[in-house]
């Protein structure tokens, strides 16, 4: 226990925070094949922006296709980023970036525009 | 600003008042629990200042409308969490009222006083998820209490138009709540 006002020092290194590996997904877009990415694709499913495959056996591939694409320029559009379809910086900085854990779209939420 | 399917709010007439109370399981221990309760008691009344709703804490954590606690890895409600950042908190929309926060990360009450690259600040996620217990889901304006992310060591635990718009559209204004003020505080966090 601390008491208060007694400064607390913690360092922690950022390197391993959840998400830090997906900036190895920089700049990819659509056609390309990047070991890893059905990870960022559960991150798109989880936060409602891409439906779970109905394949055999329910499973993300690392290719980086039309369906994923248009998943992306939904979240920029929910985040106000430039529309690109690409992982670009400023995208993948947000995906990063720690969040929310309920998600931003999907069948359980409404958007009302104002 | 959005809403949760079907726009849910939590119904109790005219003037409302909700109960919320922390884990007496769940907690963190590196903060103390009056500075937390500081924390909670600020970040709800935000939201009693713009909205007909007050907010009272009680002892009785079973029979809270809101119940707060700090949880590791998989907690069972089928949302697991994950370790420094990533995902921070979460909360239900109404009127399940469960708000969970993630132990694993540094919680910050003065992010000046602590030194992690990785410290959030506790204001910001409470003032957020309350939003959610009250029935807001995520908004796409970047300064909105509201919008999803929340970077470390960074701050927004003020109510911006947005969300005050859309909390209003659900529960309407409280009658001494002046957009005035809130215009003038929206234009001096803006020129800083």
């Amino acid at each position: 226990r601390f008491t208060p006002g007694q400064v607390t020092v913690i360092t922690t290194d950022d390197h391993n925070a959840t998400w830090h590996g997906f900036t190895r997904f920089k700049d990819a877009e659509k056609g390309s094949r990047v070991s890893g990415m059905s990870e960022l694709k559960k991150y798109f499913q989880r936060f409602g922006y891409l439906s779970i495959p109905d394949n055999q056996n329910c499973s993300f591939t690392d290719v980086f296709d039309a369906q994923f694409e248009s998943a992306v320029v939904l979240y920029q559009k929910k985040f106000g980023l430039p529309v690109t379809g690409k992982l670009d910086s400023d995208t993948l900085s947000e995906i990063m970036s720690p969040r929310c854990g309920v998600s931003d779209t999907g069948p359980k939420v409404r958007a009302t525009k104002h | 600003f959005a809403y949760f399917y079907g726009s849910p709010r939590w119904e109790r007439g005219s003037s409302m008042t909700l109960t919320y109370a922390f884990s007496p399981w769940n907690m963190i221990d590196y903060i103390s629990l009056p500075e937390i309760r500081g924390v909670f008691r600020r970040s709800f009344s935000k939201w009693a200042s713009v909205i007909p709703v007050n907010f009272t804490e009680i002892e009785d954590y079973g029979s809270a409308n809101i119940k707060i606690g700090f949880f590791r890895g998989d907690h069972g409600d089928g949302e697991p969490f994950d370790g420094v950042l990533g995902v921070l908190a979460h909360a239900f929309s109404p009127e399940n009222g469960r708000f969970h926060l993630d132990e694993a990360e540094t919680w910050a009450v003065d992010i000046g006083k602590v030194k992690s690259k990785v410290a959030v600040d506790l204001e910001s996620v409470a003032t957020h998820e309350i939003g959610h217990i009250l029935g807001l889901a995520h908004s796409s304006v970047k300064e909105a209490v509201m919008y999803p992310s929340l970077r470390p060591r960074s701050r927004k635990a003020d109510l911006k138009l947005d969300d005050v718009q859309g909390i209003q559209a659900l529960y309407g204004s409280n009658p001494n709540f002046r957009y005035s003020s809130l215009l003038e505080s929206e234009n001096s966090s803006n020129k800083a």
